[in-house]
Parts: C-alpha cells; structure tokens; sequence
C-alpha cells in the first residue's frame, strides 16, 4: 500500500512540476506532510505562479486557483487516465490567454483520453474537436443539436 | 471505455427522449445559459449513481423528473465504448418512488455498480468530473482529503 | 418601521419584475413570507426564466442564478442608490449576449450611480466609459495603468 | 459621494505606493490573472472597515502587508467626491500589531466609521461590493437573510 501509493504520488508530483511551470510561468510542487508515513498525514500544494513568493494558499487569485487544481487534475491524468473526463466551465475564471494554454492542454491530453467540456469562452469552444450545440425549444425541453467538425 | 451514448428520457430538461453520440477526443457542450448543458452532467453522475441528489441540485429524487410532463419515469442510460450499457431508472407512484439500475441490462446494487466503476478508474470522488462552479474545491478542501485523491488513485 | 420597509419593498419588487424580465424574458417577482408583518418572515424569488416552470431555487443553471441575483441588486439601486458598486467578475456564468444585456444595464446605471467593474469579458470591457489596465511589474508589485477613453 | 481617489502602499501585492483616480460613471479594471485587480476591492473593503482578515483572503490582519517588503506599516486612504478622506493603516511591531483608522484626518474608532458610511447608504453587508465568486450568494442564503438586505437600506 505505501509502495503503491508513493509510486503514484513520485509521478504524480513529477507532472505537476511540469505542468504548473508550463502553466503559470512559475515553480509548483505537491508536498506530503509525512513523507515518511503519507497515510497520517495531508497533501498541500506550494505554488509560485510567477514565481512570485506566496503565504498561503487561500491568497491565490481566482485564476491562479484554477490553474493549480487543473495542473493537478492533468498530472493525475498523465499518471493515471481515467478512461473520461467531464468538465463544466472550468474556465470561468480564466484571463483569455489562460484559457488558450488550458484549451491547448486539454487538446493534447485528449489522444489518451475521451474530453467532455461545458464552456462558455471562444478560444475553448475553438480547440475542440466537435461542438454540441444546446438550445431550449419552445415547449421547454432541451435539443441537442450535434455539428461535427472535421474530426482531423 | 470511453462513453459512446447516451439516451436521456423526461430526466430534467430532457422532457422528450434524447440520443447524444459521443466520440473519443475533445468535445464542447456550448448554448446559451439555462439550455440544459450542465444538466448533460447531471445525467451522467445520475446514472453512474456517483452523485447525491443534492448535488444534482434537486431536493428529492423524484424533482429530477421532468416538471412539465406527467410521465411518472425517468431513465438515463449510458454506452461505453467496451460495450458495457448502464442504465438508472427512476420511477414514481402515489406515495413513495422506485430506483432501478441496471449493468448491462442486469439489474444490480449501488454497491456492485460502484466497485465495477471503481475497477474502471471512476471513482465517486474521482477528479475526473468537475461540476459547475467546483474548479476552485480541490484548493478549498483538507489536505488530508486532498491527500485521499491519490490513495483512491494508486 | 413597517411603513418604510413596506414603501421600500414595494418599488423594489416593481423594479424586479420589470428588470428580470428584461434581462431574461421571463417572469420574476419578490415574495415576502409574511406580508402582514414582514420582520417574522423571509424574502423569496419567484422567477421563471423564459417562462420556465422552476420548483427550487437551487434547481436554476448557473447564469439563472446569477441574473436573478444582478436583477435584485438593480432593482435595489433604482429605488435607493448606492454612492459606488464595485463588482468583481459577476459576469463569470453568463453566456455572450447574456454579458452584452448586463453591461447595457450597468450602463444605464451609471448615469446615477459610479460603478467599479472587474471583468475579464470582452462586451463588459468594451461598454465602459474607461478601462483601468491592471499588470506585474518584474518585481511582482501590481502596476494601474490609466487607459481614458473619450469621457463622453 | 462617490470615490475619487484610491491611494496604496505597501498593501497586499501593491509594493510600491499607488494612486489610483477614479471618474463618476462605469470603470472597468482589467488585466490578468493574478495582477492584483481583486486586491485594488479589497483595499475599499479594508479602508472602509467593511470586511474580515478573513474575507480579505488573509490569515491575519498582518498578512495584508506586502510579503516582499520588510516594511512595517500598509496604508490605505481613500477620497470621496464630497471631500471626506478615510484612512486605515496597520503597523506591525515585534510582538503585535496596530490598527489606526482616521475619518477626515481624525482618528475614530470602527463603530463610528460604520455610522457615517451607513449614513451615506453604505452599510457592511451593502450589496454594492460583490467579491469574487461571490455573486451567487444572495441566491445560496437563507430568506430571512435575504430580507434583512431591504430592512438595513430602508
Ligand atoms: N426537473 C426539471 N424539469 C424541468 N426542467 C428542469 C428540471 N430541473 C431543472 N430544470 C431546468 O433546467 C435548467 C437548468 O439547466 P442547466 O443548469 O443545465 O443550464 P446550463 O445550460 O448549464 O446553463 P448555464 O450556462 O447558466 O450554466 C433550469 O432552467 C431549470 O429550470
Ligand atoms: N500580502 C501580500 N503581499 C504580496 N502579494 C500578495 C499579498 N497578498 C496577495 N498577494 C498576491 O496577490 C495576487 C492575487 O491578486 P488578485 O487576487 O488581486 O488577482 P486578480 O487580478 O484578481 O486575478 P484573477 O483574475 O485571477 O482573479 C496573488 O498572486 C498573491 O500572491
Ligand atoms: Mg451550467
Ligand atoms: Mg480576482
């Protein structure tokens, strides 16, 4: 079990560091309170997005929050797919160019497993490989329109 | 074991039956607020039994039935891509209401349904699924469950 | 006491309904649990965005809530303003046109009231009277940057 | 009376003392993440004394001091169009730390301060600051709470 589990933990950390970095111009790490004994203690992030100095994590901004749960949630990802990933605008809080770095992201991560993202914002909805449009019809009920890209 | 299909019928805003196909890659649910997108999820986290009522925002059960039809049964089922169907049916009567689910057309406990998804790496608190609003949980929640994600995981 | 929170609650409540209607074609109004003596009770929506039947509040998507919530602070400011509102991304659910229909508004408010907006979309950005550029200096400190639009 | 003028020092992200002018009408504050946009809101809530260490996203009061200076002392004062300046500033020493508001160049304690804003209609849970987040709360709270709104503005 603690092999297990530190194995995981090794390369799920590896894939943060990158990620982060590859994220937020910054210097990220995941850090186990006992490293020695994982199961007594918690796991916590010690973020730098640009590498600026930060007490904690509840001083993050909106946007820096997100990043770090979606650069963690990716080397989760890297380590272990999980077989669909189901996410609903995870980008809400996102500057423009964030949400193109996410989308890029999210395009590669994709040839390994299946992505189905609810988003609101244009650089998102572009990177996609099909869109499914949702209207409202006039008696109320919800029609899914399908409109398949190229699927290149 | 990606999701293929999906077949929604009088589950929320899903008053008439709906066949969304899915593919593998990089799919965006897009339309304009209130449409019926996030209630694609809810579908999801209802059929997979991964999710509360509460958290499909309803009070009970039976408020996930479509509100404007008297039809008293709602029924999600979900195609994977090894072939594996899974199907939750909700059913409602005078007084109480049934809950059915059904693994490849078996019907099956909450319990079985979980360790097969579990076997599958879904897991009820796998990060795989990020409801509405719930981007910033994972920084907001104890280290120690932070620390639960990997050991579900590994 | 009565009669003044009485007169108040009136024009706001006239107000929402014919905000809430504007922002979503709907049909919304203000519902005191004990009219006859308001202190004993709460205050509830009752709102059906594009006159959808609704049963719970929590069963709203995430831009419903969100419009609601801007119709009742607007229906607020028109009876009684506020010297400023400072808002910090309340446009983060809202979908394109959704955006467009809120910085309309705003607009309108600000003839009687000062508004402070964040936001990262670009139809609020562009309503404003001027933008307020916000960046990182090399030394991580926050730099403002004035932008004065035509003040017309 | 309306804000005309915002000055910072050493507050939060904002290291090096900044003026920040302010016209009646709609400003926009934009730019990206992590540059310090939420802070500029947190600088009125804190000046105003209408906000917790907490809900300004700090441990303790003395966190709102710039972490790469080793100065003592973050100032914020704010200029109304009506002439009224409000000042709050902190200083750290050894052992503790001071809290010194000041509403038109004297000092005053909070009570008083609440007492005049509440007497130009703004009052601690005012619903004209919305933080980020935020904005879904009126809906998420309870009725009685929600009605106490008209009650304070009445
Ligand atoms: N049982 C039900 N019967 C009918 N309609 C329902 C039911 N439950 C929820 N709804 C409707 O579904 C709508 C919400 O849908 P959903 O949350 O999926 O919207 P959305 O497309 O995600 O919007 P947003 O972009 O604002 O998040 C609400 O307007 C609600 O009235
Ligand atoms: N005491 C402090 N000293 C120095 N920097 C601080 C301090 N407190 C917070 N910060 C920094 O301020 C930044 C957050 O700023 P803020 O929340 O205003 O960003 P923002 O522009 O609103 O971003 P977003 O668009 O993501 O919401 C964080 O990166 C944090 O490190
Ligand atoms: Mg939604
Ligand atoms: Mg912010």
């Amino acid at each position: 079990k603690f092999e297990a589990f530190n194995e995981a933990f090794q390369e799920i950390d590896k894939n943060f560091r990158e990620i982060f970095s590859r994220l937020t111009m910054g210097t990220g790490e995941l850090k186990l309170e006992n490293p020695e004994d994982p199961f007594t203690g918690g796991l916590s992030f010690a973020v730098q997005p640009r590498d600026k100095k930060v007490h904690h994590l509840t001083a993050l901004s909106g946007g820096e929050k997100s990043l770090t749960t979606l650069a963690f949630i990716f080397s989760i990802q890297k380590a272990i797919p999980a077989p669909f990933y189901a996410f609903d605008e995870v980008d809400m809080n996102l500057d423009g160019s964030n949400v193109v770095r996410i989308a890029e992201m999210i395009r590669e991560l994709s040839h390994t497993s299946q992505f189905i993202n609810i988003s609101l914002r244009k650089p998102m909805i572009d990177a996609a490989d099909r869109i499914l449009g949702v209207t409202i019809r006039p008696d109320k009920t919800t029609l899914v329109t399908g409109v398949s890209m190229d699927d290149s | 074991m990606h999701i293929t299909q999906l077949e929604i019928d009088n589950f929320k805003s899903f008053g008439r039956k709906t066949k969304i196909p899915f593919l593998p890659g990089f799919t965006i649910i897009s339309g304009p607020n209130g449409s019926g997108k996030s209630n694609i999820i809810d579908c999801i986290l209802f059929a997979l039994a991964l999710s509360s009522s509460r958290h499909l925002r309803a009070e009970r059960l039976t408020d996930l039935l479509n509100l404007n039809s008297d039809r008293n049964i709602a029924e999600v089922e979900i195609t994977f891509s090894d072939g594996t169907i899974i199907k939750r049916r909700i059913k409602r009567t005078e007084n109480t209401y049934y809950n059915y689910l059904y693994l490849n057309g078996r019907s099956c406990r909450q319990g079985e349904l979980l360790d097969f998804l579990a076997g599958h790496g879904i897991v009820p608190h796998g990060y795989n699924v990020v409801m509405q609003g719930d981007i910033n949980r994972i920084i907001e929640m104890s280290d120690t469950e932070r620390r639960k994600i990997i050991d579900e995981i590994a």
